[in-house]
């Protein structure tokens, strides 16, 4: 498997690192 | 709804031989929306646990529970899926270290 799980509290970030590590920045 | 997506992670694109994608899912941290992660831990290769280093004495109590409960899952302890503690938002001057927030979880649980 390949998979990684972000997780973490409301509020701790995860969404926009999802779209930074996505997108490269 | 968790965000999924499978791409290449901007670290591989400078390494040498196989390139290979990374399927990352983001999985929403309300307490209600909870269960959805267990859908993904048993298919997963490795976590990261995202910690705000900015509000974190506030919630370092919920943030321990959350954490305590992930490291004690089944289906983690039996793989030994492993996890990291990343620490974000410290961009910021009043942010945290990793140091201290170690500490503070370590000591919390």
């Amino acid at each position: 498997s390949n998979t990684i799980v972000l997780t973490g509290l409301s509020g701790s970030g995860k969404t926009v690192l999802f779209y930074q590590l996505r997108d490269g920045s | 709804e968790p965000n999924e997506g499978t791409f290449i992670l901007n670290s591989e694109i400078s390494k040498k031989g196989k390139i290979k994608p990374v399927h990352l899912v983001d999985v929403p941290g309300h307490s209600r929306l909870r269960p959805k992660l267990d859908e993904f831990l048993p298919q997963a290769a490795g976590i990261v646990f995202v910690v705000d280093a900015l509000e974190f004495i506030p919630n370092l109590r919920a943030i321990s529970e959350y954490l305590y409960d992930i490291l004690t899952k089944g289906s983690v302890v039996k793989k030994k899926v492993p996890v990291v503690i990343c620490c974000n938002k410290t961009d910021k001057v009043t942010a945290h270290t990793k140091e201290f927030i170690r500490k503070q979880l370590e000591k919390e649980m």
